[in-house]
């Protein structure tokens, strides 16, 4: 039974792409099949695997607009068991152009069902924004990470992405389920950061995953390397909370 | 001679709020009537100040649709001689809403007009999208200045930013000028840092702020305190290097 989810935030560089690359990573070294789509217009799911921008024309605008299949436009990674189904800049514009198009929240999920056996796990970066594209991911997808800075802007936004996530899940997707918080960029040496997670952990209870990701240098060094933090440098201690955390989602979702 | 500045960058979580925050403060400081107006949905400009969000009716919203004048939606902050004028949620519909109406890229600066005069300064923080919030701010503002996180994904998407900037100034506001980039959370023991300082000094000369603000636990924790960082901690690093900075901006916008 192939899962799918979606990483979303509204608040900017919290690490939704980070954590969706690198859990994508360690779900393919412990050989799962994993399909990462790019539902951001910037690219950095493409950008940070080492794809040079605009030098694809795959894209998964056309896949969203109904031009073009999935199948035709998914690439395969430096990572051995990742594909890509990336995203261009023309993906900027799918929200005005499907306006007035029926049904326009389900076009991923349509579109997505031809391929969706060949994986065990179907990644969803999105944007940083509750707009159309963050909207079609939550349509489509069983379960929702959502990554959190642990600072007062990011934890500021959680209750609205919260209360959204919920009225999608009753006007559209029975199915959605928060798969937890994963805090991120934590540095331990911070007030503000336990304060946060205090605050986060008292609020989620055990939604919130046991690992922490620690901000760490070497993550942030691997997409310039155009590689997961695990093949970029597979001690480190981002890496391993990454490796940590793939194993909580396979937990939490191969529970059946 | 009002001067208006737009704090814009796609790229999620670079510091366009916390910039625009503190060169606002630090503007406010000595004695420059400032005014900050928040275009982002998230509407962290407000609650970085104090404001708990939907606690005003007062919103850009109306000032954008046309059915509230500015004036009617500025409030006094903390900071004596820096006013707001803020967001609420429903400015994430203003895109939808304004979508047929004519020359709905100047809804901003048209309706700023009655008031510029109060003010020295006009600070525009932008969402992480190239959308019409931000394209409404970049047809308004005389200056852009570019906050810069160190990082790959933030070097990454710059020169899209540039080439809209270019873009609009042709189709739309021959004013308009990029005052500088501002390299933000700067850490000198990361060689990725540094790495990108030296690209983005090379592309950009002298158009990069000789200031740095480094990353300076203070600067994330003044927003939980409803305070810019040089009123919850003058002597910090991070309130010291945006003082320089708003230095900066006064002697590059205020040669003539
Ligand atoms: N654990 C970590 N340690 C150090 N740096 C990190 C870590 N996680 C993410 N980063 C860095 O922080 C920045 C923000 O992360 P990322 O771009 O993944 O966030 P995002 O939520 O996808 O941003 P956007 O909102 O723009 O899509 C990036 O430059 C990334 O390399
Ligand atoms: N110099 C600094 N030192 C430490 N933390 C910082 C610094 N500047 C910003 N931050 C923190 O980094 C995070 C991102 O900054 P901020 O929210 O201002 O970015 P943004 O570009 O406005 O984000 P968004 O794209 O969501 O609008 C915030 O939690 C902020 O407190
Ligand atoms: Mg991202
Ligand atoms: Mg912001």
């Amino acid at each position: 039974m192939t899962k799918i989810i979606a990483f979303a935030n509204q608040k900017g560089g919290v690490g939704k792409t980070t954590t969706a690359i690198n859990i994508g990573a360690s779900l393919a070294a412990i050989k799962k099949r994993v399909l990462l789509i790019d539902l951001d217009p910037q690219g950095n799911a493409g950008t940070g695997l080492g794809f040079v921008r605009a030098s694809h024309r795959q894209s998964v605008y056309g896949v969203i607009m109904g031009t073009a299949n999935a199948a035709d436009n998914i690439l395969s990674t430096a990572v051995q068991g990742m594909h890509i189904l990336p995203s261009t800049m023309a993906l900027a514009g799918a929200e005005v152009d499907l306006l007035d198009v029926e049904n326009r929240e389900y076009r991923l999920r349509d579109a997505l069902k031809p391929i969706m056996e060949h994986y065990d796990y179907i990644l969803l970066d999105c944007p940083p924004a509750l707009g159309f594209l963050t909207l079609n991911a939550l349509t489509t997808a069983d379960y929702v990470i959502i990554p959190l800075q642990c600072e007062f802007y990011a934890l500021e936004g959680i209750s609205h992405l919260v209360n959204s996530i919920k009225e999608i899940k009753n006007k559209w997707n029975p199915n959605l389920e928060v798969l937890g918080v994963l805090l991120t960029m934590y540095d331990k040496r911070y007030g503000l950061t336990r304060a946060v997670e205090d605050d986060v952990r008292g609020t989620f209870g055990d939604r919130v995953f046991k690992t922490v990701v620690p901000r760490n240098v070497r993550v942030s060094e691997a997409p310039s390397h155009g590689k997961p933090a695990l093949f970029y440098d597979f001690n480190s201690a981002g890496a391993q909370a990454y490796l940590r955390v793939a194993t909580e989602v396979v937990q939490k979702t191969e529970k059946e």
